[in-house]
């Protein structure tokens, strides 16, 4: 479950037949530089060491466990607690927000959920809330044209609200309607507020910030503010298939205490996965 | 009085910690940190400065240093032949399109004329994202069909520069994965066929670590000329640019500051380092 770098570093701390504080902190000190360079936030990954330090050095292994097999499974389950468990997806009909900051993947992911929800039999609609950047409703005309999905947008509207009004009246049949909105960050203020329109506008039953997992761990404050601008339900973390991990979007998964939902793994339409923590895991600690 | 380890060490942490929640990449922080230490060890300080004062200023001067020497960009425009051939590359999303169009219109406020190569002939709605901004800035953009081959839009811009006396071709590019090998290797053939005169690699203030990662293989397939950082106005503390900087070596000529055609400005090193030092 462990990346292979971290197996080393716990194999070190058996090879002494015991665990002692000098080995345990030798760990400690593997775990923080892996996730450090992971952009995972200085503050969250010094409490997970401590604790994994805690507890390595004061639990008792349970029954039949070797030492080396319980300070893994200490390691696994704090890593667990910070990433979070697998998160569930109803599949049922309900309606879906996607913000985030600009260029975070947004609209690419609002096909892909499209698409996900029309593979498990749920007709989807895609309505085009971003009346901002230039070209975004043939971005996301095009990609529902893709996979054949329902789309409704306003090419000429500055409008975000009343398109997204619209579209919801328009797209009544749908099962799942998805709405796309333009990218912002905490400190646009207009556009916060344009935000907060909308989701009064759509009542979402889920509200998705979608990450980009090269975010530096900076991404802490616009969690922050996204969710206290409209609460946020889940992370869709997006362009796994580089070579980021995840930290700083996990930064504001803890932040918004709230789950990774769903990961972007490719610009595909198909290159969408429901979240699995173990790989996710084993990632992070490189 | 000469400092040691012991009078510098306990600086160091912090100072280092600093640019790591200032999102500088965890080897980058910890190589400033470790030249800085050796830079300071064995110096002579006066008796009435303390040493907390030398080194958090030797540590100022070893952030600036990580910048190299400034390139003037529109110095470059004057002295270079036309038509300039410019290329953006960079990986998904992080603002060469939009940049493109707010160069376009800083080099026309220097005098300047400019057509949009539209080279992102694969992403949906790409080709209409420059159209509009080309509209919207009364600039001609060159393009070709959907899954055209990108180098042959540029090299038609080139050609149209020549015959219209046309000063800069602005090269568009998809965004791509710096893991996917055929992407990269686009990019390769892009510069081998098109011959820019120029190429700016764009990243975000907003990426952590990672800015290290594509900045290197970036660089290692095209030889970056220049980098614009964009999205600087997001409230965070943009280390990236240092992690960048480090690693490739080449100038930050511009920074977005914002999703408008004036919301460009020249990088100015002493400005950003006071700003990381806040
Ligand atoms: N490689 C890769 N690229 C992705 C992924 N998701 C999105 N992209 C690409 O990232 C870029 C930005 O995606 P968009 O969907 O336009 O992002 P956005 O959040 O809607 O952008 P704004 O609306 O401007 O805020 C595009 O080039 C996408 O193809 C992913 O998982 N992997
Ligand atoms: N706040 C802010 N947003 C920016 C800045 N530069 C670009 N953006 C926004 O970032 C998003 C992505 O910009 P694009 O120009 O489409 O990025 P790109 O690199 O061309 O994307 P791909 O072609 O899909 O790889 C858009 O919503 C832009 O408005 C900036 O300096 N500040
Ligand atoms: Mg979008
Ligand atoms: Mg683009």
């Amino acid at each position: 479950k462990l990346g292979s770098s971290l197996k080393n570093s716990v194999r070190k701390i058996v090879k002494k037949g015991r665990i002692d504080k000098e080995t345990v902190n030798e760990l400690a000190t593997d775990i923080q530089r892996a996730l450090l360079k992971s952009d995972v936030d200085v503050e969250l990954v010094q409490e997970l060491t401590d604790k994994i330090k805690d507890r390595a050095l004061n639990e008792e292994p349970p029954k039949g466990a070797s030492s080396r097999e319980h300070v893994i499974r200490i390691v696994y389950e704090e890593m667990l607690e910070i990433v979070g468990e697998e998160t569930e997806v109803p599949m049922e009909e309900q309606d879906i927000m996607l913000v985030g900051l600009q260029g975070s993947g947004k609209t690419t992911t609002a096909a892909k959920l499209a698409n996900y929800f029309q593979k498990k039999g749920l007709k989807p609609g895609l309505i085009c809330g971003d009346t901002f950047r230039p070209g975004a409703y043939n971005q996301l005309k095009e990609l529902s044209q893709r996979i054949d999905s329902v789309f409704y947008g306003e090419k000429e509207s500055e409008d975000a609200i009343q398109v997204v009004k619209n579209g919801l009246n328009e797209l009544k049949d749908s099962k799942v309607r998805i709405v796309d909105t333009a990218g912002r960050h905490s400190l646009e203020s207009d556009l916060i507020d344009e935000m907060e329109q909308i989701n009064e506008v759509v009542e979402p039953d889920k509200k998705f910030l979608v990450i980009d997992a090269s975010i530096g761990k900076g991404v802490k404050d616009q969690a922050n503010s996204f969710n206290e601008a409209i609460g946020i339900d889940g992370v869709i973390i997006t362009k796994l298939d580089g070579t980021a991990k995840g930290g700083g979007a996990l930064t504001a998964v803890s932040e918004a205490e709230t789950n990774i939902a769903f990961l972007g793994t490719g610009e595909k339409l198909n290159e969408l996965e429901e979240f699995e923590p173990d790989s996710f895991i084993s990632r992070l600690l490189g | 009085v000469f400092l040691d380890e012991d009078d510098v060490e306990p600086y160091l942490e912090e100072l280092k910690l600093s640019l790591l929640k200032s999102d500088v990449a965890l080897e980058v922080s910890e190589k400033i940190v470790e030249k800085l230490e050796s830079n300071l060890v064995g110096e002579e300080i006066k008796w009435r400065e303390n040493s907390e004062k030398y080194v958090k200023k030797a540590f100022k001067e070893a952030l600036i240093d990580v910048f190299p020497s400034e390139f003037n960009f529109f110095d470059f425009i004057e002295e270079k032949d036309k038509p300039i051939n410019i290329l953006f590359v960079g990986t998904n999303g992080v603002g060469k399109t939009t940049t493109i169009a707010k160069i376009s219109k800083a080099l026309e406020e220097k005098g300047y004329s400019s057509v949009l190569a539209n080279g992102d002939t694969f992403r949906a709605g790409a080709i209409q994202q420059l159209d509009k901004h080309g509209e919207n800035i009364d600039k001609k953009v060159i393009k070709h069909e959907k899954g055209g081959d990108p180098a042959a839009v540029i090299y038609d811009a080139v050609e149209y520069s020549e015959a219209n006396n046309v000063d800069v071709v602005l090269g568009d590019t998809a965004g791509r994965m710096h893991t996917d090998v055929n992407l990269m290797d686009q990019i390769k053939k892009i510069k081998r066929v098109t011959k820019p005169d120029l190429i700016v690699f764009v990243d975000e203030a907003v990426a952590g670590s990672d800015a290290v990662e594509r900045a290197k293989e970036f660089d290692e397939a095209v030889d970056v000329d220049a980098v614009i950082l964009s999205k600087i106005d997001a409230d965070v503390k943009g280390g990236a640019a240092i992690s960048i900087s480090h690693t490739i070596e080449k100038p930050i000529i511009f920074v977005g500051t914002g999703q408008g055609y004036e919301d460009i400005k020249e990088f100015n090193t002493d400005w950003f380092v006071g700003q990381i030092l806040e």
